[in-house]
């Protein structure tokens, strides 16, 4: 059975479709045969950056790596039980589909609390949450408290991936490896950012996740997108049109490098 | 009947939240008898955001204005048709309660696409919509051609609004002033900045929406949230613990008060 990694945070825009497309590509790039599933049938946004590279592939004759996608419709059953009958025969088809051909399958997750996206989370080996350096998205882990930064208990989203590990121990024994990182860092250094460091440090130990390196906020993981690219497509002066700043570029990609070691780690695991 | 305010986007993490509490204390500051209602029945940020300010204030004895909140729980209903009869009674139920005390009532969505999301939209008077400085969130306005930066077509976002404006205009003739402004854009000059200002731009015309003066990435607006906060309770010297850059404090107010006045001016018309 393949490795199923899925990027999983129900806080949006925490930068999972823009993690997942990134380790995508860096899997890609190192030969394995991987594939992805894209849970969000309203946004698709991995869909989209994919299918965006596969235009802009054939637009300008490249060549790059291609992996295939299979998008999980909503389901349009009338009631809730009918509605998650029918989600779970989705991703399992899914799922099927792509294990005959891939040992890899990564799956992004949407931005808000659904069945298909906790359904996914239990069959997960490795589960990658990135979230936004700032405590409005920590609130979804756990409460802090506001003058010793101390945590007070743990919050939804911390309990939603602790009942997807008893789901997954009673479905078959396995673990799920949770590797969380910080996105969208200032470059800077900062108090808050030394803060909320601290903090995903103690959560880390209490929750039972392993703080890996994050992502710096940077311009270039927006402007990648509408051509489908990611930041290992490009050499250190960057195709797209001379981008300005090389050296933001060669750390932007050291970045990128840390998680996916981090997430290559995890499959040894 | 109050003048009603929503905050929408069903892109996840594009400020919603951060930028219904700034201008739901600004109002409350210049006198207005304004209150808010939480449609996000899960994560409650605004909610969690103006409980961490009472908290605050009756830990330090401060006081702050307090406009109050009505939080929305979803509806546990079995059935879409049951489910959605009851979130419109548990809309109006929130909105007629307000309405009594209150001139002004703000309403914060969730981040993705639910029938009370919609239902708020279509009872909107004034809409505003923050979207991250990105391709990736324009998506849900608009495809937009990767060379040419053209418009091709509007997409799901867009498209939702326009369902609302049709159903508004159906219920009682009313229109939908909709204002929409980018979130978390860089400080410095940048070319994808550049691009993304002619895309709203021709996308304002296009879709019928008032591109308005937005807010720059700035680390305070997330350092705010444990203590309740906005940049509206400090003063140029910033309470916070002393904010090392009151320069960056001084122009991230100067960038609330703009929005807050296109906000006004929408009231007027
Ligand atoms: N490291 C980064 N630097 C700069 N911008 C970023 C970074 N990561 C993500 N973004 C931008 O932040 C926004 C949210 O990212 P993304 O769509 O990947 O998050 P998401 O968690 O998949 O959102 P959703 O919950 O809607 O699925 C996008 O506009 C994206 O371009
Ligand atoms: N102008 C800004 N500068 C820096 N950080 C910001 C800014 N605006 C929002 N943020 C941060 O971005 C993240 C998303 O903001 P917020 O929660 O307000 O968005 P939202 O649209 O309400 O999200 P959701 O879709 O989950 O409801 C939060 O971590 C917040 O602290
Ligand atoms: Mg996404
Ligand atoms: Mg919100």
């Amino acid at each position: 059975r393949p490795w199923i990694i899925v990027i999983g945070n129900e806080k949006g825009g925490s930068g999972k479709s823009t993690s997942a497309m990134h380790v995508l590509i860096s899997l890609a790039q190192r030969g394995r045969r991987v594939a992805a599933i894209d849970l969000d049938g309203r946004q698709r946004s991995l869909t989209r950056y994919l299918e965006n590279r596969a235009a802009h592939c054939k637009d300008q004759g490249l060549s790059l790596v291609q992996p295939p996608i299979i998008t999980v419709e909503r389901s349009e059953e009338e009631t809730t039980q009918d509605a998650k009958r029918d989600e779970r025969k989705r991703f399992t088809d899914a799922l099927e589909t792509l294990a005959a051909e891939h040992d890899t399958i990564m799956i992004d997750c949407p931005g808000s609390d659904t069945y298909l996206a906790r359904y996914a989370h239990a069959h997960a080996d490795t589960l990658i949450t990135p979230v936004n350096d700032s405590f409005v998205d920590l609130d979804l882990f756990a409460r802090i408290d506001s003058d010793t930064y101390k945590v007070k208990a743990p919050s939804l989203y911390a309990e939603m991936v602790w009942e997807a590990r008893k789901w997954r121990a009673v479905a078959d024994g396995g673990q799920i490896d949770w590797l969380v990182l910080r996105n969208r860092m200032p470059v800077q250094r900062s108090r808050n950012k030394a803060r909320i460091q601290e903090v995903m440090d103690l959560l880390a130990k209490r929750i039972g996740f392993r703080h890996v390196p994050g992502l710096s906020e940077r311009v270039v993981f927006r402007e990648l997108f509408l051509k489908g690219l990611t930041l290992m497509d490009l050499s250190d002066s960057g195709i797209v049109g001379g981008l300005r700043n090389s050296m933001s570029l060669v750390s932007a990609r050291a970045e990128v490098r840390r998680l996916v070691e981090a997430v290559l780690s995890a499959e040894k695991a």
